[in-house]
């Protein structure tokens, strides 16, 4: 399978409703700094699930479009993730926060965090294990590592 | 607990070689996981150490700044490979890298994308981003604050610019 | 010593704002650093803020991986202003930086160089290396063990490829 | 004044004698990763007496050519510094070491290392204070500084 496109609506500097995609099989998100290309890596990180640390902020309700100013434009953010399977059939993963509480959905269809991450799982994506995403200076950290913390790293992968 | 972390390092450090000797295109270079605490590897440290292209073994840390970039892009996608996601994401991981390396980065990153796992990165270098099949170009505009729009670009149907001008699909 | 430690924090918090504006080429950039405890900074923690181009003012950590490395270069320059030595070498602070900010960063270089300290930067980037004064190249040659070489090419006979296409000299 | 050349020997992976420079106002070093380009900013850190912990080596025998492998050509490696003053008045800083200890020449002749940084000094290079080289990757670790690392670093500056 492979991700289709992403549906964002008021997270972070992606105001309103914006489509970001469609993806092929290697595709390259280009822009200058401070533009949001990152932010795009965040909304992945979002949908899977990753907690606000994470995504570069202290608190959930920080991501809603202009919070980081003290100007939120909403009450919610969304991210929607479009997945196209091995059988050419579409799923969706949608998470949603209105302040600090998140909604999790797959096939629009409202379930609790345990079954979202399972669904995810089904598909090959492990959260905990961050066996997909690669954040920015996390290569020059990797190469910079020491025994022991290699150590640490292979235990939160396994 | 303790089956699972063997079994992922035994996993890792079988496949790193040849990750490695992928991403140089150099059947010479090495690279080499060893635990500190071989029948317990969990207790200790694990080592990392490489040989680049055209140099002999040497510590991790006489390895240059791009040299060990390199080595760290080939333990991750190691890594990966014990739970292979469907797709990929890195964020700048060229920041370190010269011409000659983005060349063999790019080129290993288009093998995977056909082979195993879909790639999105996120790159500042023409020298890297001219190689994808698509461009999603953002930017910024302006108002009482700054907000993020998107254009995308289909790059299949030109020529990869490459030295053998090799056919964009392969 | 405390004494000492205070002089340097009022110079860095009163220059870092100019350097930033320069850097940043926009006389609404601001850089502010603040102690938490203002009667004796030494004792806890020194905050850094910055309103990048275009942006309101917000946490450091909300900013980009580009915007911090500006944000750091300018302080960087601010702390060698307490002390300023004969000549300045950085290795490879443009990683980060997009053509854009590649631009604003060389021309505050070639300010600095004429005007206070003589420059010295290692860089891959050709937007970077093309606008300086003086070319190094390293090589490396091979046989029993890899050793480097070096030759030098003084670009000041050229124009600098500047989209004003200003005289070198300047 | 400024920096008008290196003369290295035996140092890092600059084998026998090597001059590096003329140096003009603004220069860049450019080169393939792993040519040797931040071992320049390594010979610079050595003549004006930095530790090997700061030059990326375990021991100062470390420094001399071949030994990262087990095989140094020499017993000694050295590296001058030629400044030119606003005088237009030339001086050299030379370091030599053989196995682990160090030698300082100023013009030429012998001197302590407390002399040798003291005239150092007089021409504005504190090496404590790390007042004129920003080593690969400082720039990304002072953007990720937190406020009492900034204290610190502080400290060392003044
Ligand atoms: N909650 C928010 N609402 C609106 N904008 C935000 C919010 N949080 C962050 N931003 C904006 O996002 C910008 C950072 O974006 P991002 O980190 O994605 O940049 P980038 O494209 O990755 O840049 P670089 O190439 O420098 O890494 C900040 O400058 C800020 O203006
Ligand atoms: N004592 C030594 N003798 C010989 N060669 C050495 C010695 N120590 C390090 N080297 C060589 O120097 C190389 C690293 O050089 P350096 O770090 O200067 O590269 P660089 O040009 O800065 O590369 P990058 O662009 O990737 O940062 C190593 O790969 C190693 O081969
Ligand atoms: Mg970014
Ligand atoms: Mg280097």
């Amino acid at each position: 399978g492979f991700l289709k496109q992403l549906d964002v609506e008021n997270f972070k500097s992606w105001r309103g409703k914006q489509t970001i995609g469609p993806f092929k099989r290697f595709n390259c998100i280009i822009g200058t700094n401070g533009s949001g290309k990152s932010n795009v890596m965040d909304a992945l990180g979002f949908v899977m699930g990753e907690r606000a640390a994470n995504l570069r902020v202290k608190h959930t309700r920080d991501l809603i479009h202009g919070a980081h100013i003290g100007n939120p434009v909403s009450t919610f953010a969304s991210v929607t993730m479009i997945y196209c399977g091995d059988n050419d059939e579409e799923m969706t993963f949608s998470r949603r926060i209105s302040g600090e509480s998140s909604e999790y959905l797959v096939n629009g269809k409202h379930v609790t965090l345990a079954k979202y991450t399972g669904e995810l799982q089904k598909i090959g994506i492990v959260v905990k294990a961050k066996n997909c995403l690669v954040y920015q200076g996390a290569v020059e950290s990797i190469a910079m590592m020491n025994a022991k913390e290699r150590t640490k790293m292979f235990e939160r992968i396994s | 607990r303790f089956h699972l972390f063997s079994q992922c390092f035994e996993h890792v450090s079988v496949v790193i070689d040849q990750i490695y000797k992928k991403l140089c295109r150099n059947a010479s270079a090495q690279a080499i996981l060893s635990a500190e605490n071989p029948n317990e590897p969990y207790l200790d440290g694990i080592n990392y150490n490489c040989v680049a292209p055209g140099k002999r073994f040497m510590a991790m840390d006489n390895l240059s700044g791009g040299e060990k970039a390199i080595a760290a892009l080939a333990l991750v996608f190691a890594i990966h490979s014990f739970r292979p996601a469907p797709f990929f994401v890195l964020d700048e991981v060229d920041a370190a890298l010269d011409n000659t390396n983005i060349g063999k980065v790019t080129g290993f990153f288009r093998m995977m994308s056909r082979e195993s796992c879909q790639i999105i990165v996120i790159s500042l270098k023409e020298e890297f981003y001219s190689r994808a099949d698509a461009l999603l170009g953002v930017y910024s505009m302006f108002d009482e604050c700054m907000f993020s729009r998107l254009l995308t670009l289909d790059l299949t149907p030109y020529p990869l610019n490459d030295e053998n001008a090799t056919d964009r699909e392969k």
